[in-house]
C-alpha cells in the first residue's frame, strides 16, 4: 500500500526567470530550451500557462540553478535578437517545494493538502507546476524551510527530511 | 545506463480549464484544489505562472478528465461566489504529451528535443508543465497522435507506444 507522498524536497538553489512576450509559434519553446541546454544550463521547472499577451505573445518561465543565471543572458541573446518584443525578467528569490508520491495519481487531493499546509502558514504560492506524480510549487525563498517543515508535518513525514 | 526517455504517453481524455483572476493570497490554490478533490475530480496538470493581472490577480489552469468537466462548475461555484472578478474559462480541445525519463535530470536538453520534435511538425505548444523527471506539454487535440508519433521517433521508441 503506497504512501500518498513518498518524499518532499526543498530546493533553495534555484532562481526563476521568465522570457516575456515570445512569439506563440512552433519552435519558440524548442529554441529557448535548446539554447540553454547548449550552454549546459539545466532547467528544472518549465511553466507556460495558456495566457497570451495582447499581441498574441506568450511567457515561458523556468527555474535554473543560481550559478547558471549569469550564463543564461549570453545563451539566449541570439534568440532574443530575433524577437524585438521579448525580454528576460527575473523573479524574486525563490524556494521550490516538490512532493513525489507513488500514491498520488490514485489519491485525490494531494496537491490540495500541500497547498493548504503552505497556506496555513500565511505563505503565498508563487508558481505551480504539477503533474500526476509530482506536486511542485514555488514560494518566496525566505519561506522555503517553513514550507518544507509544514508539508512534512502534514503527511506525517517529520522524521524523514530530504533536501 | 538509464535511457534518456523511458516512456511517452498521450492523453486524449483531458480538457483544460482556467480559473481566471483569482486573489493572489495564501489559500486560493488550496481552496480551488480542495473543492475539486471533494467533488472527486482528479486534476492532472496544474499550472500557475508568475504572471499577474493588473489588479494583482492570478490565473490557475488545470486539466481534468472530460467526464468531470460538468461537475467542476458546481464544485467551484461556492468559491467563485467569494471572488467577484474570478471566472472559469475553458481552453480548446487538448492532447497532453508527457515523457518520463529516469535519465532526464542528468541529461540536458530532453525538453528541448521533445519541443523540437513537436515543432518540426508545425504543431504549436499550448502549455508546458515540466519538472526534472517529467516533461509535459499540451497541444491541440487534433495534433496529439502526430505529436506522440514524432516524439517516439525522435527518441527511437517507435516500437514501444504507450497510451
Ligand atoms: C510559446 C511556445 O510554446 C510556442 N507555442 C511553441 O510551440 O514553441
Ligand atoms: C494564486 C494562488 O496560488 C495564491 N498565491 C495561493 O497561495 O494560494
Amino acid at each position: 500500500d503506497e504512501p500518498e507522498v513518498r518524499g518532499i524536497a526543498l530546493d533553495l538553489e534555484q532562481t526563476q526567470v521568465s522570457v516575456i512576450n515570445v512569439p506563440d509559434i512552433p519552435g519558440t519553446a524548442a529554441k529557448i530550451c535548446k539554447a540553454l541546454a547548449d550552454a549546459r544550463i539545466s532547467l528544472d521547472t518549465i511553466v507556460q500557462s495558456e495566457r497570451k499577451h495582447d499581441n498574441g505573445g506568450r511567457n515561458i518561465s523556468f527555474t535554473l540553478n543560481k550559478n547558471d543565471r549569469k550564463n543564461a543572458d549570453q545563451a539566449l541573446e541570439p534568440i532574443l535578437k530575433d524577437w524585438p518584443n521579448a525580454f528576460l525578467k527575473d523573479g524574486n528569490a525563490i524556494a521550490r517545494i516538490s512532493a513525489v508520491g507513488a500514491g498520488m495519481p490514485e489519491t485525490l487531493g494531494t496537491a490540495a493538502k500541500i497547498f493548504r499546509a503552505i497556506a496555513n502558514e500565511g505563505i503565498n504560492i508563487e508558481m505551480i507546476a504539477t503533474s500526476e506524480i509530482r506536486t511542485s510549487c514555488i514560494v518566496a525563498e525566505k519561506d522555503g524551510e517553513t514550507a518544507l517543515k509544514v508539508v512534512h508535518k502534514f503527511f506525517g513525514l517529520d522524521n524523514k527530511l530530504s533536501h
